[in-house]
Formats: C-alpha cells, sequence, structure tokens
C-alpha cells in the first residue's frame, strides 16, 4: 500500500521505482539516479549523500552527438573510458563468477558516450548536505530543475557544470525523506508537476509542492 | 582497489547487462 514505509533500502526496490519513473515517462531521460542519505541519529554528525542506485536508460538521438568521433582527443578519450570498462568488467565478473557470469567484450568495446560515462563517475561521487545539486536539494527539501545549456554551464553547482561537458540540457534533483532522485536527458525538458507527482508516488514520501 | 560496495557492485552489474542489451539492438542496416 502507498501508506507503507518503502524499504529504502531494498536495491531491487529502488531499481524497479528508477526504471518505472523513467521508462513511462513521455520525456526522454538519459538516466535516474538515487542518492541515499546516510541516516544518523547523531545530529551532530552532518548527513551525506551517497550512491544509493542508479537505472541508466541512454539517449534517443546519440548518433546526432557523434561529429567529433574523428579527433585525436575523442579516440584517446575513448581508450581510456574502454580501459575502465574492462576493469570494472573484470571486477564485476570475478564477484559473478560461480554465477551468471561475463557481460562479454562486446559490451566494454563499444564507444562509451559522454551520459554514459557521467553516470558511471557519479558512482564515485558524495554530497554533503547542501553541497552539489543533490546536497542543495536536500538541505532545501525543494525539487531543484535546471534546463538548459547555459543554465548548467551557469550553475554554482559543479556538478551541474560537469552535466552540462558531458552534453546533458536538463538536469532535476527532488528530495525524499531519505535522499535525493536524480535525473539527466540530453534533451531540454521543462518543469512538469507530472514528474514531481510520479517521484512523490513512486518513492512514497511527502514533498512541499507549494515550493516548487 | 578491487573492493566495491555491494550498492555498485549491483548497479555495474545492471548497467553491463544493460549496455549489452543496447549493443544487440543496434541495426545492422
Amino acid at each position: 500500500g502507498v501508506g507503507e514505509t518503502m524499504p529504502f533500502f531494498n536495491q531491487e526496490s529502488l531499481q524497479q521505482r528508477l526504471q518505472a519513473l523513467i521508462d513511462g515517462a513521455r520525456e526522454s531521460w538519459a538516466y535516474a539516479i538515487f542518492w541515499q542519505s546516510s541516516s544518523t541519529s547523531d545530529f551532530a554528525t552532518p548527513s551525506v549523500l551517497g550512491w544509493g542506485d542508479g537505472y541508466y536508460k541512454g539517449e534517443e538521438n546519440k548518433n546526432k552527438r557523434r561529429a567529433s568521433s574523428s579527433s585525436a582527443n575523442f579516440v584517446a578519450e575513448q581508450e581510456h573510458r574502454k580501459k575502465v570498462l574492462r576493469e570494472l568488467n573484470s571486477l564485476i565478473s570475478g564477484v559473478q563468477a560461480a554465477g551468471a557470469g561475463s557481460v562479454g567484450d562486446d559490451a566494454v568495446d563499444e564507444e562509451v558516450t559522454d551520459t554514459e560515462w557521467f553516470f558511471l563517475i557519479s558512482m564515485t561521487q558524495s554530497f554533503a548536505n547542501g553541497n552539489g545539486l543533490p546536497g542543495l536539494a536536500m538541505y532545501s527539501s525543494s525539487p531543484i530543475w535546471v534546463t538548459g545549456t547555459e543554465k548548467l554551464a551557469g550553475s554554482q553547482c559543479e556538478r551541474a557544470r560537469q552535466a552540462q561537458g558531458f552534453g546533458l540540457q536538463t538536469i532535476v534533483c527532488i528530495p525524499s525523506a531519505n535522499g535525493v532522485v536524480e535525473l539527466g536527458s540530453t534533451e531540454l525538458i521543462f518543469e512538469s508537476s507530472d514528474l514531481m507527482n510520479k517521484v512523490k508516488y513512486l518513492f512514497n514520501f511527502n514533498i512541499d509542492m507549494g515550493s516548487v | 582497489d578491487g573492493d566495491l560496495p555491494i550498492t555498485r557492485k549491483k548497479s555495474l552489474e545492471r548497467f553491463f547487462e544493460k549496455r549489452k542489451e543496447r549493443m544487440t539492438m543496434v541495426s545492422p542496416y
């Protein structure tokens, strides 16, 4: 039931909610991330938002952004990204050696897009309360919606500028009781209460719609 | 250092699975 407490620390449940959020959306979101708050009853310890789970869906029109694919920088960067993916894949394959097995070379040797890379490096990031877009959303208990290259590039938040550098045009952070839901897109997507309501429903928490 | 937190491991597993699906969905034409 909607009124029940959501099992926030169940990653399967989180993954399903993240997928439901953007797979069923009219807008084309590239990814959804749940930044999980370090829950502590010690009020002297500041809370930190760290990686909870993420769902990467991909871009709809990624072919149109391949203009620079022949440049030396592009080639070197792709080599670096593929090397990191191979290393990560080795770690994962080692983990599941007794089970499902490796995902295979074809999943690591293809071009690693900017948004895929942004999603992957997000796993290494964390935000103190009030810092970065997710931390700011958490601190203010208000959704943050940034649309457009100029607004992202001009943001005081490093994560917004980083997102812009990797070709994202829209980034949204919506706070929850236990963390922050972030969505990103390479398309221009403007603020809608529809998405807020979906997050509110799927993640079962209260946000102040009056503050949006 | 080879010691990934479990949430990252799960997320990476899914990322690679989905990536493989996307790669195999690409049209050969």
